[in-house]
């Protein structure tokens, strides 16, 4: 049996647009490390990779692992339906086909339950080795955000270098060509303002632009995003969700043939 | 010219 109370429960309806548009299925697995989400793009070239931990739930029971596979785009049809403000709670028994999202409203006046078919998804899970990464950075989500969907305008794809004057997001399209350059700026009111630049080497890698602009969809769960690159391997970018985890996405870069 | 790399090629399925 499964019983999860997320007292954010705004924060669970915020990953699912953030993943529904790149995932159509997926299997989300429920383990003493926490609920869990590893799922590829059709095309095979995101994954998206989700961890909520168990201390950021104030129930979290899950007496065996479980897996269970769900329709994104239903599971969001479904958590559309509670409020921003509302406590979610997933309820599996053992051996059922089905999950029950229960909404309570703050203020425990209205409560609702709604159960959701369960699918039988064969998933095979990815391995990512630990990499040395030779540039890692750290800026506003937002900001981050506003120049994939700039850059979109102009071309298709989006070369991001890092060199030691910072990191530089470039396209080139039938129009013309773009490029942003973002400094290190740790001289910030907040610190989630900053732009930090950790550069063990000179990197630059190209991605696409649609799949840079499905991944930012995640902007409303963290405040700042984290670019880990190195030459010839997907970028890693993720979002950290305060105090309980993380949603990350593993993107293939392109290359000139 | 581009070609998209595919996430297979840098990690293996367990």
């Amino acid at each position: 049996m499964l019983e999860l109370r997320l007292v954010q429960g705004g924060l669970l309806k915020k990953v699912l647009e953030s993943i529904k548009d790149l995932v159509n299925d997926a299997n989300f697995d429920c383990s003493a490390t926490g609920f869990s989400l590893q799922a590829m793009d059709s095309s095979q070239v995101a994954v998206v990779a989700l961890l909520l931990r168990p201390e950021g739930f104030e129930r979290y029971w899950c007496d065996r692992n479980i897996s269970m596979g769900m329709n994104l785009n239903n599971m969001a049809k479904m958590l559309k339906c509670a409020g921003n403000d509302d406590i979610i709670t997933l309820k599996a028994e053992d051996g059922s086909d089905t999950v029950t999202f229960m909404f309570e409203s703050p203020t425990q006046d209205k409560i609702a339950d709604f159960e959701m078919k369960l699918m039988d998804i064969n998933s095979e899970r990815l391995g990512f080795p630990e990499a040395d990464y030779h540039a890692i950075v750290r800026m506003p989500s937002s900001e981050f955000a506003r120049i994939c969907k700039d850059l979109s305008s102009i071309g298709n794809t989006v070369v991001i270098s890092v060199t030691k004057e910072g990191v530089r997001f470039s396209t080139r399209g039938d129009i013309g060509t773009a490029n942003v350059v973002c400094r290190q700026n740790t001289a910030v009111d907040k610190p989630e303002e900053a732009t930090i630049i950790e550069m063990n080497e000179p990197v630059s890698l190209t991605f696409g632009l649609r799949y840079m602009n499905s991944l930012t969809k995640a902007t409303p769960l963290s405040n700042t995003v984290t670019l880990s690159l190195s030459s010839g391997l997907p970028a890693v970018v993720e979002y950290r969700i305060a105090e309980m985890g993380y949603i990350r996405f593993y993107l293939a870069p392109k290359i000139e043939e | 010219l581009q070609t998209q790399l595919r996430l297979e090629a840098f990690y293996t399925f367990n």
